[in-house]
């Protein structure tokens, strides 16, 4: 049985893309079978691994309304170990189009039950925002990882989150568990950093990574370039801050 | 008639809510009367001009379900001629509460008519994703605002929100104008602003504002302080930034 991840937020621009291809690619790197599921209508994940959006390949949209299994909408990335199920804009209608669907929270959790997942970590990026794309991703996971950018509006839209995931579990996943928040972004030189790393490990204790990921100038250009940190430049801050993260992240695997 | 302007991206954290506060205080501080409506669920700008969330007062989700009419639910902040609509995570619920609504992208277009609106500016914060209350801020206003931020995934998503865009002026609102667009988080040092810097112009063309955002320290911590940048540290090179900024939308101005 796969640990299936959402990384989730509802605060924009914290890093969710950034953690779900980087992470996703220092397991893969240490012989993790990982899968990413794009579940963002902006498609990013799926650009940060090189793949064009608009080729007529399936996606997690056909798999959501019943036109593709999960298998048939899966590729490999350049990355070995390292599958996705890309997303584009089409995703942003399923919300209506699946408005009638009774249960319509557990799309993703069925059609990931369908059949075998020959994975070890299956990270699920969610969008900005509490929609149905996200109740969908909660409600399939068994673990949440939440990415907190180390700024003052970041830190202010944790308890909000925390609210939804409680109603999450009462009613949608009551087996959903925090699998862990990563500080994002954090930079020496701004004292905001120090303040709401300070914060969060008050709120969420030792569910706190011990990694922080640095704020690094080759994490933002990989994207360009169709690449994770990783391959782009493995010797930067950025990857290595990844790979440490992947280390941490197998040591408080739970034992199976 | 005032100038509605819907402050918007469905990329998270490019900005948004940063302009709002900052270039609504800007111009405020030049003898505009301004509105800020936030219509985002995390509430931010909100937080921005230090008032409570959480007090009790009528606030936009009164508004949208008709509970408060706009004047009802408008406070003052402590920026003189500067108005705020508030928000909290109510407004997370106005979605599903009104689904059943004839014309429900048009509600808060009706709610803006209802009465005089004595100001010059209305601007209106917008969520991060493409969804009901975006929409229904493209609906109500006569202009919007793009802010992107000097990185890679915000310029891929440029596209996406014109054809928005487009969608919007064909079916809910054909007057809707572009205002300009806004570089945010501009950093000399990183190569990635000026690649992006010139997409953006070769994209918009004069429709790109001049003044630049830079990535300033000062910006991000002011919301800790409940202050927009130009009240938490005037001379800061963010503060400056804003002012400059507002002095050229003036520029801009439609002669009426
Ligand atoms: N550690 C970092 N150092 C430098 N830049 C970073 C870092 N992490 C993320 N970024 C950049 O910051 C921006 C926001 O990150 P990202 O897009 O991953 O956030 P997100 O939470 O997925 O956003 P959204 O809410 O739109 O989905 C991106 O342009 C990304 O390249
Ligand atoms: N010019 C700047 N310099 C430094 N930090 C900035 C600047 N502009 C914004 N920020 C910071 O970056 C983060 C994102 O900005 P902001 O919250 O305004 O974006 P947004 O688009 O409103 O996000 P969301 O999509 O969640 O609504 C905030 O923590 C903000 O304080
Ligand atoms: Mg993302
Ligand atoms: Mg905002």
């Amino acid at each position: 049985m796969p640990q299936i991840i959402a990384i989730t937020n509802q605060k924009g621009g914290v890093g969710k893309t950034t953690t779900a291809v980087n992470l996703a690619t220092a397991l893969a790197a240490i012989e993790k079978r990982v899968l990413v599921i794009d579940l963002d209508p902006q498609g990013n994940a799926t650009t940060g691994f090189g793949i064009d959006k608009e080729e007529g390949q399936k996606n997690i949209y056909h798999v959501l309304i019943q036109q593709a299994s999960l298998e048939e909408a899966t590729v490999k990335t350049i990355v070995p170990n390292l599958h996705i199920v890309t997303a584009n804009m089409d995703l942003s209608g399923a919300d209506i189009e699946l408005m009638e669907r009774h249960n319509r929270e557990h799309i993703l959790k069925e059609r990931l039950n369908d059949q075998p997942l020959p994975y070890d970590y299956i990270f699920i990026d969610c969008p900005p925002g509490i929609g149905f794309l996200t109740l969908n991703a909660l409600t399939a996971a068994n673990q949440y990882l939440i990415p907190v950018q180390c700024e003052f509006y970041a830190l202010e839209g944790l308890s909000h989150l925390m609210r939804l995931i409680k109603r999450v579990k009462n009613k949608l996943n009551p087996t959903l568990d925090l699998n862990g928040v990563i500080l994002t972004m954090y930079d020496k030189r701004n004292s905001l950093s120090d303040l709401v790393t300070e914060d969060v490990k008050q709120f969420f204790g030792d569910k706190v990574y011990q990694t922080l990921i640095p704020r690094n100038v080759r994490i933002s250009e990989a994207p360009s370039h169709g690449k994770p940190v990783m391959l782009y430049d493995h010797r930067s801050a950025g990857s290595e801050a990844y790979a440490h993260l992947a280390g941490e992240m197998l040591q408080h695997e739970p034992q199976t």
